[in-house]
């Protein structure tokens, strides 16, 4: 059991460092547990260092900065077990541009080993899917239809 | 393994009628919007596979789930989660259905393949091919923070499910 | 004391349904007293019914309704009583095209009243803006400087 | 009455010296990159105004908002929010400096245009111009749903406060 653990932590961990300095040049994030000699006596710290700056207490990085050191986690956690499928609902709120380019590139990039059903009210998340599924109510009721272009349909409220 | 679509009956707002949300492999955008029903979706997904409780999926209670209008309501909300299989799961057929209706009493009957099964044999039956009980893959609106939010121990925990 | 209570209650909540009504149009959200006989030995619930749809449980809306319905509660305060400035970090996180144009719209005539200063990672938002406030950061030490538009700076990163 | 500039000097990422950040009348807008400063700005707002706790403003304690890098740290985090007063803050002047400094103790010290108050003097000051203690003219990053949340005799409580 402790070496399944062991195993599965430094892939998952080695995953998560090189993700995060994908998404985040000059940055670093990676896990630590608590107590190595005897893990399941502790629990496991998330540690991240933006660029430029020194290891961060976690609550004080930034909003977009946090969606990045998350989705690095569920990727690396995908390399070692995949899922096959996988969810995503405005992963992209906190995002600049460019860090939702870089998302939408690595989703895109990833989505020939799983599928990726993500829920976006940007264009630019948007413009990497290879297919959009529209979604409209009326009168209460909602209905989903086919999309060509994110503009036709995703904010004609 | 992929989810080619799903068909859902009375489930939250895509009213009273039997409807089909064609998904399919690769990156689907889902777009439309504020208020449309995209995060319903999920919603639908995460009901019929068992990793949700009714407060994750926005209900007071299940019953919460059945689609309801002034003067006119369902019985029942009913989903079904249709999956491509490559070999992911341990199941002889190239598909799988699986499905869960839930009544206004807030009971529930969830099916793999149509077979009647208890939720916790779905539960380890979806464990082995990747759909944990943490449901890591299935990141709801505003929540992608979880991970960093958890505490040390449930973030091991996290990484001892999937080891 | 009580009838301090009612009367910024009862403006409050006109308040509430005059800007909700103009956010979403067809769609009604407004507040209750527990106990009106006696409003201290309770609370006051919040109430939203979306366009098209039955009166709904709060959390059961979505992330955009959400947003519209906090912000017109904060808007009517304001107009009860109103702060010399607000402070918005990102409200429009979750908000789709048309709804950030509408409070773009509705905090660009209610600046006129009161100072708002307001983040945004949007250049939709920020089209509404009277002036724009650049912030970057470089070894780990931000600055910032004026702006003249949006997809200059904001995104850069 | 507005916010004319802040001056901040070792808070957050603003480095060590004193920086000015000029804001004014109208609807100003902050954009810029992840991780650049924005927040930071909307912080140094609420500490100087004693209307955030340390964990509202992101911070272990208070001397997490003292500015530190490799190798170099401020001594303090000093704030300055200068308003205008156009008459609507109960002094002479148009002109209103409130400030914090909070040291490496955790130590803070509030002064109205120069003169040392105690942070409760500070809050009623403000309360009387509409910026109360639950500071709803204030929306963190990710918090605007609040007043959702918040617990139906929470709510009557902000009523009560600006009744
Ligand atoms: N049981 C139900 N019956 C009818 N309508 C329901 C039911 N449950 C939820 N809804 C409606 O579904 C709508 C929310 O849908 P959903 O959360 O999927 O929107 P969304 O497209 O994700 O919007 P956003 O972009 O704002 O997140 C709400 O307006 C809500 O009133
Ligand atoms: N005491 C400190 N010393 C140095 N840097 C700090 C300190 N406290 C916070 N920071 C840095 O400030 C940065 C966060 O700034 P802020 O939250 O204002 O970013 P932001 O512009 O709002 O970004 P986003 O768009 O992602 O929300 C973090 O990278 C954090 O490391
Ligand atoms: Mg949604
Ligand atoms: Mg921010």
């Amino acid at each position: 059991k402790l070496s399944a653990f062991n195993t599965a932590f430094d892939s998952i961990n080695e995953g998560l460092k090189r993700v995060f300095a994908e998404l985040s040049p000059g940055g670093r994030a990676y896990m630590e547990i608590e107590n190595p000699q005897d893990p399941f006596s502790g629990g496991i710290n998330l540690v991240v260092k933006p660029k430029g700056k020194e290891v961060q207490y976690i609550d004080a990085i930034s909003g977009g900065e946090k969606t990045l050191v998350a989705l690095a986690l569920i990727f690396a956690i995908q390399d070692y077990r995949p899922s096959p499928f996988y969810y995503f609902d405005e992963v992209d709120a906190h995002l600049d541009e460019v860090n939702a380019r870089r998302i939408g590139e690595l989703i895109r990039k990833r989505s020939e080993k799983a599928q990726f059903i993500v829920v976006t009210l940007r264009e630019v998340l948007a413009s990497y899917a290879d297919r959009l599924i529209g979604v409209s109510i009326r009168s209460g009721v909602s209905r989903v239809f086919p999309v060509k272009n994110f503009f036709a349909e995703a904010s004609s409220g | 393994a992929w989810i080619e679509k799903l068909v859902v009956e009375g489930f939250k707002s895509y009213g009273k009628g039997r409807v089909e949300i064609p998904l399919g492999p690769g990156f689907i955008g889902i777009v439309g919007p504020n208020g449309a029903g995209k995060s319903n979706i999920g919603d639908a997904i995460s009901f019929a596979l068992g990793l949700a409780t009714a407060k994750t999926l926005r209900a007071k209670n299940l019953s919460y789930l059945i689609y309801s209008k002034d003067g006119e309501a369902s019985q029942y909300a009913y989903v079904e989660v249709h999956f491509k299989n490559e070999g992911t799961f341990p199941i002889e057929e190239d598909k799988l259905i699986l499905s869960r209706k839930v009544d206004k009493e807030g009971r529930s009957v969830f099916r793999i393949n149509g077979t009647v099964v208890r939720e916790r044999d779905l539960r380890d039956f979806l464990a082995r091919t990747g759909l944990y009980e943490s449901a890591y893959n299935i990141v709801l609106q505003g929540d992608v923070i979880r991970f960093l939010k958890m505490t040390p121990v449930e973030r091991r925990k996290l990484i001892e499910e999937v080891a």
